[in-house]
């Protein structure tokens, strides 16, 4: 299976 | 004091068509360059980024720089009550808690004024990092929006598979598979036609169907749409808007566990 991951997974805050 | 006059207020429509099914709340950030906005979805698997220069309006007035929390559905709605071929002008005094959407209709005889409420929205910008993309694929945007709809049919996910021949979507689903395949073009009479690819790596990557098809809420506005892959980072969809700027959606991929 795969599991969905997030943008805050890559992109830190500004 | 803000004023922003856009002849094309057709465009304004899109723009929150594009956006409104994906962000609930958002704030549009008003500078010197522009008007923005970034935002995520509730989520937090896609983030939008939405540029208009400043000298894609006919009038732009930004006094200082400003933030203004909108409901985006509200804001649509508002927006739905202009004309395609009215002039927009957005107004808002410093330190209102309102803006107002001005509706002009081509031959100047009707004017409409829409108020709609500011809300406080607490929200972070996030860092973009300016990345090499291993795979870049420009093919025509209604193709792509097409292929989504089609595949969600189907399937939940797609995988994206780049290669120096072209691009291949697969899904599968309870009632068997699908696969297509856009090769690389190479006429040069219809660019907006063709299928571009710049492939410095092939790349794989599995995205939810959901949002792909949400995005594409976008198509009204460019007729080419540009998908940007690397293996480890979320993708880019971005639709150029002509003489103004660009609307772009990041999606993070589904990993196998």
């Amino acid at each position: 299976g795969s599991k969905q991951s997030t943008i805050t997974k890559f992109f830190g805050k500004a | 004091m803000l004023e922003l006059r856009l002849l094309q207020g057709g465009l304004l429509k899109k723009v929150l068509e594009a956006m409104k099914d994906l962000v609930n709340d958002a704030n549009f950030d008003c500078s010197p360059t522009g008007f923005s906005l970034q935002a995520m979805d509730s989520s937090h698997v896609a983030l939008v980024s939405l540029l208009l220069r400043s000298e894609g309006f006919e009038h732009y007035r930004c006094d200082r720089n400003v933030s203004m929390g909108m409901n985006l559905n509200n804001m649509a709605k508002m927006l739905r009550c202009a004309g395609n071929d009215d002039i927009v002008t957005l107004k808002a005094d410093d330190g209102s808690d309102c803006i107002t959407f001005m509706f002009e209709n081509p031959s100047q005889d009707k004017i409409a004024d829409f108020e709609m409420k500011l809300m406080d929205i607490d929200s972070e910008h996030l860092g973009i990092p300016d990345a090499e993309y291993q795979s870049i694929v420009r093919m025509p945007a209604a193709e792509f929006a097409r292929i989504c709809r089609d595949l969600s049919t189907i399937g939940d996910t797609v995988l994206i598979s780049v290669s120096k021949e072209g691009v291949q979507f697969s899904t599968r689903g309870d009632m068997g598979t699908a696969n297509i395949v856009c090769r690389r073009t190479t006429t040069v009479d219809k660019p907006e036609e063709d299928v571009i690819i710049e492939m410095e790596e092939p790349v794989s990557l599995t995205f939810a169907l959901r949002y792909l098809n949400s995005f594409t809420k976008a198509t009204p506005l460019a007729t080419q749409v540009t998908i940007s892959m690397s293996s480890d980072l979320p993708m880019v969809i971005e639709y150029r808007i002509e003489g103004m700027g660009y609307i772009r959606y990041y999606l993070a991929p589904k990993i196998d566990e």
